[in-house]
């Protein structure tokens, strides 16, 4: 199917929380998605980079409801996985593409960033599956850059 | 509708490309896929976590087949978006575990994580939409991974 952008979705109520350098080696993942699953947090968006240095974060966002739990969890776990830090950051919103095979097609993911960079924007964290391209940006910049995102792609935000 | 695992999906057939460092501010994705869209490059995974001094790390997987053309396209931008080095990683397979709503049930997320783990398999990239988590490990583990996966969720893999 030729790939085409069917959605813009905004969600402005989450919160970003990233567990810092921790260990770079089998079960450390499973531990802190263990403290999740104890406390009953659902994920939003969960993304992990390449590691450096044995070391690596951890970085996934939460609603913003469950922050405050979320934090606690995680400054539980922290000295087990070796996290250097436990940051947070509840000033963001993610904003969505979504159609068939999007990440088919270069010109539309090249279309999103050069959308959102237009307008003046960074990018904080992008995450993205077949079907759908996400990024964490400033929640004051939201309003513009789905205005913006809309009009590119033709599209009414959900 | 209740969270639950419907699928389990495997690819060899990827690489894995990083540009390592880039200056954290407005632009510099695009220009990025920008490149990845002249030379026509299909995207698999997109992923960008915390940046740190200013600076980022901009993940992707493609397939095999142009790890070589987006290497070349690589190293034409490297030095306009101030990449420290242009890693890869031809060594790599993906699992995902789709479902409705997966997210939303830290104990499926656990699961896949732990699963991993009990494989004594290191974890490289994570990334995740609402339906689907998706993890980077060495080509090499990807079929006792797959099984154990498929076991843990009681599936065939596709
Ligand atoms: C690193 C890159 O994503 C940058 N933050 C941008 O917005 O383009
Ligand atoms: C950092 C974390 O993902 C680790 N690599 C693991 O496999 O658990």
């Amino acid at each position: 199917e030729e790939p085409l952008v069917r959605a813009l979705t905004v969600d402005e109520g989450i919160a970003k929380v990233v567990l810092e350098r921790v260990l770079d080696k089998p079960g450390i993942a499973a531990k802190i998605f263990k403290k999740l699953a104890d406390y009953q947090i659902s994920l939003d968006m969960i993304v992990q980079s390449m590691h450096k240095d044995g070391r690596n974060d951890v970085a996934f966002t939460v609603a913003k409801d469950d922050l405050q739990d979320t934090l606690n969890a995680m400054n539980e776990i922290k000295d087990e996985v070796e996290a250097k830090a436990v940051h947070y950051d509840d000033t963001i919103a993610k904003v969505s593409i979504v159609g068939v095979n999007i990440l088919g097609s270069p010109e539309i993911i090249y279309g999103m960033f050069n959308t959102i960079a237009s307008e003046d924007v960074n990018i904080d964290m992008i995450s993205s599956s077949n079907s759908r391209v996400s990024c964490i940006i400033s929640k004051s910049k939201i309003g513009k850059v789905a205005d913006a995102l809309a009009e590119r792609f033709k599209l009414k935000a959900l």
